[in-house]
């Protein structure tokens, strides 16, 4: 099935 | 020095109580610009980011930025304590370990003042880029909410699919399957009841819908909610704070390895 994704993945980190 | 003042006291109270379920403690940062909070659930699948512009204010004075960290369940409760019509005034020295809520009634004749301790917390921040998103719907707060309990009560994942035909919000489960369409809807007598889609690519992403579902437990801030989406990003859960800001939830999808 479909995995969930971290969310902070998505975002960079400042 | 931190001295702030809002009239409608209330709206720091329906922020609070739209996130306190996914954050336990944050930072609420405080600068010349306003207030802002940045978070991560626990399990890291959501962001929320609220802004409350200065401007919002009746009165902002904020020397220096500062970070205040604190338990949003003890922020909630002594909010809880303010009168629903009360101004409410924040006030915190630059180095103090203490915030000072105070709420007036609208007839004066009323004040109190609570002092909620600060407490120190490590957090990430994350740099949110500007997205053109792929499809946007602006729908009344309520049929959002109303749509996230209804499907949760069938499965636990929901595709929403935006095509030219509308946004479809399709779970399965146990049960059974359930699907509702949302259309576009600028004709509605009501402003509020209107629901508006722009959509420039069709896109289908699925999400875990109990993160969806507390978003909802925003609805009291807004008439309207509008979800941003575009393929395999985080889609963006809009709630206005008014005129005076924005409460934003951002919920990473589930993607097929």
């Amino acid at each position: 099935g479909a995995k969930q994704r971290d969310i902070s993945s998505f975002f960079s980190v400042k | 020095m931190l001295e702030a003042r809002l009239v409608q006291g209330s709206m720091l109270r329906k922020v609070v109580d739209a996130v306190k379920d996914l954050v336990s403690d944050a930072n609420i940062d405080v600068s010349s610009s306003g207030f802002s909070l940045q978070a991560m659930d626990t399990s890291h699948v959501s962001l929320i980011a609220m802004h409350l512009r200065a401007d919002a204010f009746e009165h902002f004075r904020c020397d220096r930025p500062m970070s205040m960290g604190m338990s949003l369940a003890n922020l909630a409760k002594v909010l809880k304590c303010a009168g629903s019509d009360d101004i409410v005034t924040l006030k915190a020295n630059d180095d103090g370990d203490t915030v000072t809520f105070m709420f007036e009634s609208p007839k004066e004749d009323r004040v109190s003042d609570f002092e909620l301790k600060l407490m120190d917390i490590d957090s990430e921040h994350l740099g949110i880029p500007d997205t053109d998103y792929c499809a946007t719907v602006t729908m009344p707060a309520g049929e959002y909410a109303r749509i996230c309990k209804d499907l949760s009560s069938i499965g636990d994942t929901v595709v929403i699919s935006a095509t030219k035909d509308g946004v479809k919000f399709t779970t399965s489960g146990d049960v059974g399957t359930a699907n509702v369409t949302v259309r576009q809807n600028t004709t509605a007598d009501k402003k509020e009841d209107q629901t508006i889609i722009d959509l420039k690519e069709p896109v289908a992403l699925t999400f875990a819908l109990r993160y969806l579902t507390s978003f909802a437990k925003a609805t009291p801030l807004a008439t309207h909610v509008t979800l941003s989406m575009t393929r395999e990003l985080p889609v963006m859960v809009e709630y206005a704070i008014q005129d005076m800001g924005h409460l934003r939830f951002y919920l990473a999808p589930k993607i097929e390895d």
